[in-house]
């Protein structure tokens, strides 16, 4: 999947500058003259470097792969029926980990940084995905009862049952969330609260079994294995791509103003160089 | 009177094409957009481009106010300039980038592909 490389900004210097000097460029509003700002070299250190690129989710690549294929066939409309008329899809990537001096591993927490998801999205559909690797020790007999919780509540959320014989393949484990991302909007709206926390459990008749014995321990994930929340939205209003602009060259800026901060430090007057020193 | 000859082209005036869907490749990585854009690494948006003068054709989908204001612009160029050959109908694409958070994300754009170009 070609387009899936991060490929490091290398826009010649004279092209940018010339971009800029563009009459039509010094027309522009304040913002696209951040845009222009933002894409001028003096900038660029804030730019991802190739050690931070992203590596997508494989559902991630796969949904895109479908979607634009299906966009080129013209079943722009009807294919979208099947995602719930979302025409937007986030995944934020678990940032929990197990804690390994419990042993065995009764329970996990699943966490994720949600802050990002506007409130002006409609969230129409949201699943927890988590990756369980094969185990090949699997026992032969009984049924599995994978139970979700909120980490705050006993309420159950979610379960699903798992075939012993499945636990010898790898697979996504697959666990609708909606109600509850719902409910996490609807009761931290005003308290900005971040993340949203899931709390994983597996029995086999009453007893809780060790999450290991399933492959769902999450040491040494590697990034596209980590467990995934996909929230399904739809915009209420007609999307303008400058906004995604908008949010970057603001979250540049303040990754900017923090490592700037401790150089302006002085005394009036003072140069840069002076207060370097 | 249309001051054009029996080809509709107008006499005296370097010939240019009737407003239509022209080429225009987008590449993200130019727009230095390749940072926070995973796929597509570019798209054929289209571009449209033409006169739009008398007569307008019925393909060119031109609003009443188009046809008074391209017969006004052909009895007299200099009281009224042509009407404009813009995007008519678009269509959206699927574009995957990483959010102010990290987080990847897809989503489908409204209006970014021109499908269809017309006088307005």
């Amino acid at each position: 999947f070609q387009s899936a490389a991060r490929i490091s900004p290398s826009v010649p210097r004279r092209n940018r500058e010339a971009r800029i000097s563009h009459p039509g460029a010094q027309r522009s509003s304040k913002f696209l003259k951040d845009i222009l700002t933002y894409l001028q070299p003096a900038a660029g250190h804030h730019k991802h470097e190739p050690k931070d690129a992203i590596v997508p989710h494989e559902y991630m690549l796969s949904i895109y792969r479908t979607y634009s294929a299906a966009e080129k066939l013209g079943l722009n409309a009807s294919f979208f029926r099947s995602s719930k008329s979302a025409n937007t899809i986030t995944s934020f990537v678990d940032r929990g980990t197990d804690n390994l001096l419990h042993s065995p591993l009764r329970r996990q927490k699943y966490l994720f940084d949600v802050s990002t998801l506007s409130e002006k999205e409609e969230l129409v559909g949201a699943e927890l995905r988590i990756f369980r690797k094969a185990q090949g020790n699997a026992q032969k007999s009984g049924i599995y009862d994978i139970q979700l919780y909120p980490c705050r509540s006993d309420r159950q959320l979610n379960s699903r049952s798992l075939d012993p014989m499945d636990s010898a393949t790898s697979g996504w484990e697959v666990l609708d969330v909606w109600d509850a991302f719902k409910a996490h909007r609807q009761h931290h709206y005003h308290q900005q609260q971040r993340h949203l926390c899931f709390q994983l459990r597996v029995t086999q008749g009453q007893t809780e079994v060790d999450l290991r014995q399933l492959g769902l321990d999450r040491s040494g994930r590697t990034q596209q294995e980590k467990a995934i929340l996909v929230a399904y939205t739809r915009s209420k209003k007609r999307e303008n791509l400058f906004n995604e602009m908008k949010e970057k060259i603001k979250s540049r800026r303040s990754v900017g103003e923090k490592e700037e901060k401790p150089r302006t430090r002085g005394f009036k007057g003072e140069g840069p160089r002076r207060r370097r020193r | 009177t249309a001051l054009s000859n029996r080809h509709g082209k107008r006499h005296g005036k370097k010939s240019r094409s009737r407003c239509s869907k022209k080429p225009l490749h987008v590449n993200f990585k130019e727009l230095g957009w390749d940072d926070w854009i995973i796929a597509p690494l570019g798209y054929e948006a289209y571009h449209c481009e033409g006169v739009c003068d008398f007569p307008l054709r019925s393909h060119l989908e031109p609003t009443n106010h188009a046809i008074i204001q391209t017969l006004m612009n052909s009895m007299d160029p200099y009281s009224t300039p042509p009407s404009c050959c813009v995007p008519t109908k678009l269509s959206p694409i699927s574009i995957l980038y990483t959010d102010s958070g990290n987080n990847v994300v897809y989503k489908q754009y409204e209006e970014m592909v021109v499908e269809q170009c017309g006088c307005r």
